[in-house]
This record gives C-alpha cells, structure tokens and sequence, in this order.
C-alpha cells in the first residue's frame, strides 16, 4: 500500500505516452521537409525551371547509442563518450545528411544564353548522426 | 560527410570563369591575386548567389540579355524530358549529358537573300560567343537548331540543302573567308507548324569547340524545294520559308566536382545496391566512355565478391 500511496496516480490511458519517452526519444534525428520557390528569393527572372525546390534538411538529437539506425561510424559513439565523461567541450554527434540527390535547374546567362545543367548533391535524402 | 569539398577548393580552375577571369584561365601565368576569392569567382551563377556574397556580386549574374522565345520554348520542352517537375534528373541511360547550352547568334550578324536562277538561297553569317562554355565541360554532341515558323501555308514535305562554313578570323578580328572548311547536309523534312530541325554538327564543330575556341563564325547557305526525292516526286520550284537564324545547341559533359554523373552513380548502385554511394576519383572520359576501374580496384570488388 505504501509503494502504491507513494506512486503517481498515473490514469491507465497515460501509460502508451508513459512508455513512449523510453521507446522513442523526443525530437530525434530525422529528415524534415522545406519547400522554397526562387520567386522568393527573387531569382526567378533567371532561374526558369523547376519553379519549386524542396532541398529537406536533417535536425533533432543524436540518441546516445547510435550504431546500425543511422549507419554511424562507432566514432560517433566514441564522440558522445567523450562529450559526457571527458570533455563538455567536445560537441555531441550532430545529425547531419547522408546522402543526396541531383536537382536540374534551367537558367538564363547574363549573355542571354540558356543553360540546362544537373547539379549534385542539392536535396538532402537521408540523416545521419556524426 | 564528404571530404569533397578540400578536393573541390583544391581543384585548378575548371569552373565557369567570368570574362574578365578568362585571362588567368588561359594563361595560368595571369593567376588571380591571392586576395581575390578564387573559389567563388569561378562558380556557375547558382552557386554563385547561394554561396550569398551579397546581393551586388551576383546582381552582374543577372541576365543582360533576354532570350530568344523560340530557343526557350525549346529549352523547357528539353527540360521536360530530361527531369521530373520537382527537378529530379529521370534516370534516363541514354542522356549522358548533365550540361545542354543553347547559343543564339549575335544580333551583328546580317540576313542576306542572293537571288539565283533556282530561286532564292538563304544565307546568313553566324557568329557565337561561347564564353559561358567552361574547361571541364566536354563537348558530346553539337546541333544547329533552326525553327520553321511557317505561317504561310507550305507544301507538307521539303526537301533542303544546307551548306555550312567556318570562316577563321584573321588577327585583327576582321571576317575573311578564308578556305572554309565547309560541309553540305541534304535534308528532307516533313515541316508541321512550329518545327524544329536540328542539323548534328559535331564531327564539323568538334576541332573548334575542343580547342576551346571562344568565338565561332560560320557561314550558312540554305535552300529548301517542295517534294520529297524518295518518293521521286519532282522536285520544283523552291519555296520561300524564311528560317528564323538558328541556334548552336551544345550537348556536355561537365566534368566539375559539382555536376551530377548519373554514370557514376549508375555504376555504383549495380555494384553495391546496399552501401551508401560515396564519390570515387573516377574520371569519366569526355566521349561517354567509363575510364577502367584502376587494377587494386579490380582486387577489391573480387575480394568483396
């Protein structure tokens, strides 16, 4: 009875939200979408095609053991031990894009020429924590 | 988490190199000061303004000139194809280009008609600035693009003769025909409203583009007669479709750090479906061809296997 008096009075619903925290850290490491059109930045007088481009980026926490999930190098743990037993100052693992795709972008030249060009490595596909 | 980036810095200039830059590009002599941004200066326009020096450097990265609406018809009809409409190259293995530029002649050049006994020959002087071309960008294919407007009513089937000649430059930059080398396309043509004609110009332009050549002068005679010599239906009296100049359409393989190389990653993905692709110091020959797989390469994808 005491052990019960002394736990919180937690209703049955809570106890999936209760175990969740354990399951799947908050805010953890992953790809988010951004979408921007270049009439934004104002560069659409040159930049002809695509009108939009969704170049995603990577942010969240690193979890501390980061192994096979993000195809860490176990530097990253080596990193993270560092970090809480050694030296604060050394930055924790951040999560950062893996891999990439190419985006093709139709521009005009300032001579008046057209360019068709595929350019690699401009929409991030995959995080990683490093 | 490349280490891409040290190697790009490091790289000689390969990039598109401002005008006023060509100089140091040609004679590595004229190298930039030290204190000049030498990585920036030489970037394409887009990774120009993304590298975001401030709105007055890339401001002269604005177009000066508008295009012509006919070539840029074109180059969104070519963008179609080529790419998703998020901009997503279509894996497509026939398209070994990752570079398409579309020149159109400079407006000095005159339109001049002669008259001959078989009716009018169109000839027209072009000259284009290739400026814009960058060293690491290999030529794999050049067409001249003429578009047929033909409002008034023409016979479905034309047959053309095109005859092409470069003419050099002599050194004070006067046109003087000298010997030119000169090329002749019969062409039949089915000619529909708004039709494209591209002429394949490579094996004719190729010495001049591979030697870097910065301006190309060409004289171009053409003459178009109804009917079709296959169907042997006689030839007769020529008809007076006046082609808009055409276009120098160059087809390229850049070969710079930040062009994608589908081949590459099309080599990559058979080979090890799982590993996440890294970039491999693979060169890849101007012509299309894959270079050879160094030899410990070799040794290794077995010992993997």
């Amino acid at each position: 009875d005491e052990n019960l008096k002394e736990a919180p009075a937690t209703q049955p619903y809570n106890l999936s939200e209760y175990f969740k925290q354990f399951l799947f850290p908050q805010n953890e490491c992953e790809l988010h979408n951004f979408r921007l059109s270049f009439s934004q930045l104002k560069w659409d007088k040159w930049i002809i095609a695509p009108h939009r481009y969704s170049p995603q980026y990577c942010k969240g926490d690193c979890p501390r053991v980061v192994g096979h999930r993000y195809g860490s190098p176990v530097h990253t743990m080596v990193q993270n031990l560092i970090y809480e037993k050694l030296d604060s100052s050394v930055p924790k693992p951040s999560c950062v894009p893996a891999e990439y795709s190419p985006l093709s972008v139709l521009t005009i030249e300032p001579d008046g020429s057209i360019v068709y060009k595929e350019y690699e490595d401009m929409i991030a596909t995959k995080c990683t924590c490093r | 988490p490349h280490s891409r980036g040290r190697a790009a810095s490091d790289r000689t200039s390969g990039f598109l190199v401002a005008p006023e830059d060509n100089a140091s590009e040609l004679n590595p002599l004229l190298q930039l000061p030290k204190g000049v941004r030498r990585g920036y200066a030489l970037l394409p326009p887009l990774l120009k303004v993304l590298s975001d020096r401030g709105p007055q450097n890339w401001e002269s990265e604005v177009p000066r000139l508008q295009p012509d609406s006919r070539a840029l018809r074109y180059m969104k009809r070519l963008y179609k194809m080529s790419a998703t409409k998020e901009g997503i190259p279509k894996a497509n293995k026939s398209h070994l280009y990752n570079t398409v530029r579309l020149f159109t002649p400079c407006s000095e050049c005159k339109h001049r008609h002669r008259d001959l006994m078989k009716g009018d020959v169109h000839s027209v002087d072009l000259l284009f600035n290739l400026d814009r071309v960058t060293a690491l960008e290999y030529l794999l294919k050049s067409v001249l693009l003429y578009s047929f407007d033909t409002s008034v009513p023409v016979s479905p089937s034309l047959t053309c003769t095109c005859h092409l000649s470069v003419k050099e430059q002599d050194s004070s930059g006067q046109v003087c025909p000298s010997i030119p080398h000169s090329i002749a396309f019969s062409l039949h043509l089915e000619v529909k409203k708004r039709k494209w004609v591209e002429i394949d110009v490579t094996s004719f332009l190729q010495p001049l583009i591979a030697t870097k050549r910065r301006n190309i002068h060409m004289g171009v005679n053409f003459t178009c007669l109804m009917g079709d010599p296959q169907q042997n239906t006689k030839l007769e009296n020529p008809v007076n479709v006046a082609p808009v100049p055409p276009s120098l359409l160059l087809y390229l393989n850049d070969t710079s750090e930040q062009a994608y190389h589908r081949w590459n990653s099309l080599r990559h993905i058979r080979k090890n479906p799982r590993r996440p692709r890294q970039r491999n110091g693979l060169r890849v020959d101007p012509t299309g061809d894959i270079g050879k797989e160094p030899s410990q390469g070799k040794r290794a994808s077995r010992q993997r296997r």
